[in-house]
């Protein structure tokens, strides 16, 4: 029952795969991972629940038809650099925000 | 290109997929750059600031080479530096018949710049050096000379000239011209300008808050 507790999986991103391997220099691919799973009452410390979660489970408990589990987010994401070839054969080397799930929570 | 391609593009702030002819070697120094963010500790990523390039301390989240495009300048002229690197890193290069050079580099005055070499007498020497063989990179620091770049128009760039060394230049000429010794130290002068950009749709200053 635990592996269905809300956390981060596994999804790595492969550029080759949507035919990018030719302007990107690398890297080839990312663990990007993505947040599923379970948050229910109680919500244990490892979830990083908010407090609105932890009410939400609460009454998600008590009417489980009316009102849905918090949603399972990425709460700690972290950054990657891409180096690339522009349209004119000069190398960029690109910083981008959240692109990895490192933590999930509720 | 697919829509989901297309959207995915947009989503990392281009345009269209690029599609480049003929790939020219990564620089060094963002290779470097990008050599130790991937070796930074799990623990530490999320600590990287992807919209501030630490390395240059300044904003920015692109940090762009444009490659020496100088080569289609009419030779004799004066080719506009903007680094002077050994292209290949810890080779030793020498001019084949052995000369040394010296290398001086200068402040012109803004008239000077007009006409360059022409006006040798309103021109400051900033450094002097001799070389027979250059080794890394010649670093020179131009702290005091850039203050006063703070306005543009007060930039008039500078002045680097590499010649043969002392009377050698005679004896060059001599055994078979000047132009045969200037192409051997052809091979390490070079002109790339990195430029570091923000984008503020990547970089938004309202982040939404974490936990």
């Amino acid at each position: 029952r635990r592996s269905s507790l809300c956390k981060p999986r596994r999804l790595y991103i492969s550029f080759s795969d949507v035919g990018w391997e030719n302007w990107i220099i690398a890297p080839q691919g990312y663990l990007a991972n993505y947040c599923l799973g379970e948050c229910p009452f109680p919500l244990t410390a490892e979830l990083n629940s908010t407090n609105h979660a932890i009410l939400q489970t609460m009454v998600h408990s008590l009417d489980p038809e009316g009102t849905p589990q918090p949603c399972c987010v990425p709460v700690r994401l972290s950054p990657i650099s891409i180096l690339y070839y522009d349209n004119n054969d000069n190398v960029v080397l690109r910083h981008y925000e959240d692109m990895v799930v490192e933590e999930g929570g509720c | 290109l697919s829509l989901q391609e297309s959207l995915l593009l947009k989503s990392l702030g281009l345009s269209t997929k690029p599609s480049p002819k003929s790939p020219v070697p990564v620089p060094s120094v963002l290779w470097r750059i990008f050599q130790k963010r991937k070796m930074l500790p799990p623990t530490d990523k999320d600590l990287a600031d992807a919209c501030r390039v630490e390395e240059f301390h300044v904003p920015g989240n692109i940090i762009r080479v444009f490659a020496d495009q100088g080569q289609f300048l009419h030779q004799g002229q004066p080719q506009r530096l903007l680094w002077l690197q050994n292209g290949l890193h810890n080779s030793y290069h020498t001019s084949s018949q052995g000369q040394g050079f010296e290398l001086r580099l200068y402040q012109p005055s803004r008239v000077a710049l007009r006409g360059l070499a022409s006006h040798e007498g309103s021109r400051r020497l900033l450094e002097e050096r001799s070389f027979a063989q250059l080794h890394k990179s010649l670093l020179f620091n131009l702290s005091g000379v850039a203050k006063d770049w703070r306005t543009s128009s007060r930039n008039p760039g500078l002045v680097l000239e590499i010649s043969v060394r002392g009377g050698e230049g005679g004896a060059a000429l001599a055994a078979g011209g000047l132009q045969g010794l200037c192409t051997s130290i052809d091979s390490f002068l070079d002109t790339s300008l990195l430029v570091v950009t923000l984008s503020p749709e990547q970089c938004k200053a309202s982040r939404r808050r974490r936990r």
